[in-house]
């Protein structure tokens, strides 16, 4: 049951993990965008 | 900050390790186990992978916080970069500003801040983002347009010329005077809708012709700071000037005014958004790991951005 715990909250911050990455990835995105405009 | 190079958008990040490696390693274990040794032998394994877990769990929620780090850096890079947009912006031109503040408000929140339209992640139709989209593509058109045109008017936009000065003031002072060296004539005085103090406005009388004007008014948001607005370039020479250039001495006594007390306030409202950046990554991390349509939302929202970036090449 300890394992079955620890799969499971090891899928739930690896999940997490993902969309904060995708959120960063696009949150550089914007950035850029906003650099190119300034330039 | 430094804007010379863009921010490097690949991670390098193992986002989804468990996928590849966990369900592939455990079965093996367990296989191995059943088949070979007797129950003490399936114990140590069984700690074995609950240690690995362990361990790849510890490993995940730092790089967890390494993103959530990296993410507040980067929110704080944006925002800056922002508001330095704005300011160029707003020297550039002051009718800027009346498309500019609506778009500083949407700023503020943080779904949208990341380019997510209106209501994506509340689960509005997908006509309705696109419509929220079309509506910051026109606004930011006009915007350009705006700047477009302003450039090369330069001798219109001189004659226009409109300066603000943020002067600290008594209370209980309700003068609204703000000592500048120069001569006004008050001629009116009312009320405005957005602020509870009234608005007082003067003309130059240091020359018969000079068109410059002020309004005075007391800061909606601080009472106590005295907010004085100019139109117009003096023709005469300064107060205290005895030679020289008469608008060159009205700028400059001006922009002085501008830097010491703009300075102070816009220093004040730095200091508050930081603080406030690390509560709204905060808030914005945990909402958008809360919601399950988040992926679905994310590919509707970076779709309808490249589509804008499309459309605009």
């Amino acid at each position: 049951s300890t394992t079955s715990a620890l799969v499971e909250e090891l899928k739930r911050v690896n999940a997490e993990n993902k969309k904060l990455s995708e959120m960063l990835t696009l949150m550089c995105e914007n950035y850029n965008v906003l650099r190119k405009q300034l330039m | 900050m430094d804007c010379s190079s863009p921010l490097d958008i690949s991670l390098n990040l193992n986002t989804n390790p468990f996928d590849r490696s966990f369900p592939a390693k455990l079965p093996k274990e367990e296989i191995k186990v059943s088949t070979s040794a007797g129950v003490e032998r399936k114990w140590l394994v069984k700690d074995k992978s609950a240690s690995e877990l362990r361990e790849e769990l510890n490993r995940v929620n730092s790089e967890n916080k390494k993103i959530k780090e990296m993410l507040a850096t980067v929110y704080e890079n944006y925002y800056a970069l922002h508001h330095h947009l704005e300011k160029l912006q707003s020297r550039k031109s002051p009718e800027i500003d009346h498309i500019e503040q609506p778009m500083k408000k949407t700023k503020q929140d943080p779904e949208e801040f990341l380019g997510f339209p209106n209501g994506l992640s509340s689960g509005k139709t997908e006509n309705s983002s696109s419509n929220q989209s079309h509506h910051y593509q026109q606004q930011h058109e006009q915007k350009n347009q705006l700047l477009s045109c302003k450039r090369p008017v330069t001798d219109s936009f001189n004659k226009a010329r409109v300066s603000t000065v943020y002067v600290p003031a008594d209370s209980s002072d309700t003068s609204l005077t703000v000592k500048d060296g120069y001569q006004w004539r008050k001629y009116g005085q009312k009320v405005t809708r957005d602020n509870p103090s009234p608005r007082a406005y003067f003309r130059c009388s240091f020359a018969p012709s000079c068109p410059v004007k002020k309004k005075v008014q007391r800061s909606a948001e601080d009472p106590s700071i005295l907010v004085a607005t100019y139109e117009g370039t003096h023709n005469h020479l300064g107060p205290n000037a005895s030679a020289g250039d008469a608008t060159s001495q009205a700028g400059s006594s001006t922009v002085t005014l501008d830097m010491v007390h703009g300075g102070q306030k816009l220093g004040l409202e730095t200091n508050e958004r930081r603080t406030m950046q690390e509560v709204l990554v905060q808030q914005m991390a945990s909402s958008l790991t809360n919601d399950s349509n988040f992926t679905a939302a994310l590919a509707t929202a970076i779709t309808g951005r490249l589509l804008m970036e499309q459309s605009r090449t």
